[in-house]
């Protein structure tokens, strides 16, 4: 048994319809063995199409900013250059999923939400999503134990950016608020 | 229990049969 139960979703931009009509949940689960069932038989993330997301969020938690758990929180987002779409990018969500099912955060572990996965031709961005923006203790810890089981070089960073902050500005512009 | 499971665990999941 998981600590708590999880949902996956998925996001198929057609641009004939609506935000919240391309989001769709897939399945909840809150076993082990139910997450292997499903990751086995879904496509990896490198299979899907420009435009494509996963999210994986604790149930009763939407993979929208304005949910409730969420609209207070942000995300620590990694950015992957264009060419580790092929190398890193399925374990690299394959990680985030198992840091959160695994609640790897220790006393932490409630603040964080879920993660999406965003496949796109610019370059593909993983973000792992927390409840509280402004808890700098939570939000350090998360960041720092994020990293390390992603194993990313201590020279590479991520910064996290309140959801409040992106959703007024284009991605590019939104600031860190915090970075490790 | 806390149901904190670490990676390696986890992986030794996935492909085990399912009991039935």
């Amino acid at each position: 048994p998981l600590m708590t139960s999880w949902a996956l979703w998925f996001f198929k931009n057609e641009r004939s319809r609506a935000w919240r009509e391309n989001l769709q949940m897939v399945t909840r689960f809150d076993t082990v063995e139910d997450f292997w069932a499903l990751y086995n038989n879904i496509k990896l993330p490198s299979k899907l199409s420009p435009g494509c997301d996963y999210a994986l969020f604790r149930d009763g938690i939407e993979p929208m900013w304005e949910d409730s758990s969420n609209k207070r929180g942000g995300r620590w987002l990694v950015s992957l250059a264009k060419q580790l779409r092929h190398l890193d990018l399925d374990r690299l969500w394959l990680d985030t999923m198992l840091c959160l099912i695994g609640e790897g955060f220790g006393d932490y572990g409630p603040d964080v939400c879920g993660a999406v996965v965003n496949i796109r031709t610019k370059g593909d961005k993983i973000a792992l999503w927390t409840r509280e923006a402004d808890s700098q203790a939570s939000v350090m810890h998360i960041g720092r134990v994020y990293k390390e089981r992603l194993g990313l070089s201590m020279k590479a960073t991520i910064g996290y950016q309140a959801h409040a902050d992106t959703a007024t500005k284009s991605n590019s512009l939104a600031r860190n608020k915090f970075v490790v | 229990g806390k149901k904190q499971y670490d990676r390696e665990f986890l992986l030794d999941f996935q492909f085990l049969p399912a009991c039935v």
